[in-house]
């Protein structure tokens, strides 16, 4: 099979510090 | 209308008047006042002066004031209006307007530009989202080796720099993400529709004298 390959940005977007949902945990 | 103004703005340097930054983003008079309630229990996390710092920003999202995150320091500077190293309520409110449901697509695309334009140049470069990808990497534990980053980097600039100049425009930008919706997802917070009820004391400590919905 041919490994599919993402975006950089697709990646980029998992990353915790841009994860903002995490502000309104109390 | 109350006297939230002068007594908030005591304590809180910074602090806008709720019904006009109700008036200037995407909320609710309510939802500023309880998006204030947030504000003043991570603005007194670390120091109680009534404005987020860094530290304070990084606690908040990660619970842990330690963890340097390319990310979260990138975010933190977008926040940062006024670029004086710190967040005041407006700044707060104005630049989470931009995460509401509600909020204009065009100010999510302009932002998340801004959020990958790391140097601020007005392009997305190659070196920039090389940056970012080693850092999300580094986070998450992941190892690739160098030549499967540039196939990444490769496949990426292949479809969004159409002039294939080797960085990324304003114009470049808004033509991908509409061919990619998804890469859009961070900038929308359901949470934000839901403020009030997740902050409900803002009804105790409200000084307008009608709460406007």
């Amino acid at each position: 099979a041919t490994p599919v390959i993402m975006n950089a940005f697709e990646l980029i977007s998992t990353s915790q510090g841009l994860n903002l949902s995490s502000l309104f945990e109390k | 209308m109350g006297c939230f103004h002068s007594t908030a703005s005591k304590q809180f340097p910074g602090h806008e008047d709720p019904v006009i930054l109700a008036s200037q983003t995407a909320f609710s008079v309510s939802e500023v006042e309880a998006l204030f309630e947030l504000y003043k229990s991570i603005s007194s996390s670390v120091i109680d002066d009534g404005l987020i710092n860094k530290e304070e920003f990084q606690l908040a999202l990660f619970k842990n004031r330690k963890k340097e995150n390319l990310f979260a320091n990138r975010i933190f500077e977008l926040f940062d209006v006024k670029k004086k190293g710190v967040i005041d309520f407006g700044d707060f409110v104005k630049s989470l307007s931009v995460f509401h449901p509600n909020a204009p697509h065009e100010d999510k695309i302009d932002f998340s530009f801004k959020l990958y334009d790391l140097d601020g140049t007005g392009f997305i470069e190659r070196q920039e989202v090389k940056q970012m990808l080693i850092a999300l990497l580094c986070e998450s534990g992941m190892k690739l080796a160098d030549e499967t980053v540039e196939i990444i980097l490769d496949k990426t600039f292949l479809e969004a720099d159409v002039n294939q100049d080797g960085k990324i425009d304003k114009s470049e930008w808004q033509n991908f993400v509409r061919q990619n919706p998804s890469l859009l997802k961070i900038m929308t917070l359901p949470y934000l529709r839901d403020i009030t009820t997740t902050f409900p004391s803002f009804v105790f400590h409200s000084e307008v004298d009608e709460i406007v919905t």
